[in-house]
């Protein structure tokens, strides 16, 4: 069985911003309920 | 070993049977049933070590960089033809059936042991699971899956295998299912699907000229939505100063087969698609075309604090039925009433007040099943 999720997420807006989504997992890694799967900063 | 001796001697018994006069045709008998079964053991043991031979050598090829590519073969094409669903449903006939207390813990076990399950993490003991299919849905103990509690991060709503993921840009985006093939996001979400699939430039053409914009079958879906979500619809969500992302987990065998929820969200819809039950390993991705397109799934769809989010749960042979805990009266894996494949999906509104189901991060939003 497989999830694909599809989701919105923040982008960068300027050179300078921080709120950019970005995946903390490589492929084929493993994962677990509950692990993060990536994240962004606030501004 | 000892059933290797214990076979020999049969074998031993029965041609001194023969040579004294040829009466050991019962014994002979007795000789078939263990021995088909150590021929299918044989044979099962077989296909299990090329199995892992086959992962191995994919994992080893991914660590050097080398991508696997699309190559439809002949097994795949043949995989067509046969009766996938009822093979499915067969498969969750029998593991649902009660197996001896005693010999509970040994099958379970087994089975962890083919599939690298961890037993410790299990709810309830192993003779408490009546069936295998009761054992393969199991909850965990309490505290076995923390949530990562930081608002901005999303976390996986399954344990897997990280297969694919990235940013979709343009309308018509593809998730690449394999080097070589890709599948459309609202084939897979349905084209009836809210999914903002406006480019940033495109964008900011349609607001100037907005009466073009009204034709479009995206501002059409979000349209509809905001009609019958009202109090949920904010147009600045759907802003394209957002990206859209994907991700593809894949559920081994042994993997816990239970899904949560990745973000605190509201869910709006949920869409059926009756689709095929084909394998998803490894090997099916590279030789079945528009695997996940075609395959039975479950999309859920809504809202959260930065947008659009769904979920498409797909089944394959082995695992064919998707539970919700949202929606506890809905079934899949059922008996295909019509022939025609592109059926549209059957759609539930989850809003009749506007608002939706609310999920917080980490709950329980569904499950795979055996067959």
């Amino acid at each position: 069985s497989t999830v694909v999720m599809v989701f919105q997420a923040p982008v960068k807006k300027t050179v300078d911003s921080l709120s950019e989504f970005k995946f903390s997992v490589k492929r084929g890694d493993k994962i677990r309920v509950g692990e993060a799967l990536g994240g962004w900063q606030e501004q | 070993s000892s059933f290797i001796r214990k076979l020999r001697g049969q074998a031993v018994a029965q041609a001194q049977a023969s040579f004294n006069g040829g009466s050991g045709s019962s014994k002979g008998d007795s000789f078939l049933v263990p021995g088909a079964t150590v021929a299918t053991l044989l044979m099962l043991g077989a296909l299990h070590a090329r199995r892992m031979y086959d992962d191995k050598k994919v994992e080893e090829e991914r660590g050097k960089g080398i991508e696997s590519e699309f190559q439809p073969d002949l097994k795949a094409t043949f995989l067509r033809f046969l009766p996938l669903r009822s093979m499915s449903r067969c498969w969750g006939y029998l593991t649902s059936v009660e197996i001896p207390v005693w010999l509970r813990p040994y099958i379970y076990r087994a089975w962890a042991r083919a599939f690298h399950s961890n037993l410790e993490e299990a709810a309830s003991p192993l003779d408490e699971y009546a069936s295998l299919r009761d054992f393969f849905i199991r909850t965990l103990k309490e505290g076995c899956r923390p949530i990562d509690s930081d608002p901005h991060c999303l976390v996986s709503p399954v344990d897997g295998t990280i297969l694919r993921f990235g940013e979709l840009k343009g309308p018509g985006a593809m998730i690449e299912q394999v080097k070589g093939f890709s599948y459309s996001v609202s084939s897979l979400l349905g084209a009836s699907s809210f999914l903002p699939m406006v480019a940033e430039g495109q964008m900011e053409e349609d607001e100037e000229e907005p009466e073009k914009t009204s034709v479009s079958k995206s501002k059409k879906s979000w349209w509809r939505i905001s009609l019958a979500s009202p109090k949920v619809w904010d147009p600045v969500l759907s802003r394209p100063m957002r990206g859209l992302f994907y991700c593809v987990i894949y559920l081994k065998p042994g993997d816990y087969h239970r899904i949560h929820s990745p973000v605190d969200w509201k869910i709006l819809i949920r869409r059926h698609f009756s689709g095929n039950l084909f394998p998803v390993n490894e090997r099916a991705t590279r030789t079945i075309r528009n695997l996940y397109v075609e395959n039975e799934r479950v999309v859920l769809e809504g809202l959260w604090q930065e947008g659009f989010m769904a979920i498409a749960a797909v089944g394959a042979t082995n695992i064919g039925s998707i539970e919700l805990v949202i929606e506890p009266k809905f079934r899949t894996n059922l008996q295909r009433k019509r022939l025609a494949h592109s059926e549209p999906p059957e759609e539930r509104l989850y809003d009749p007040e506007g608002v939706g189901i609310m999920l917080r991060k980490g709950d329980e939003v569904g499950a795979f099943n055996m067959g």
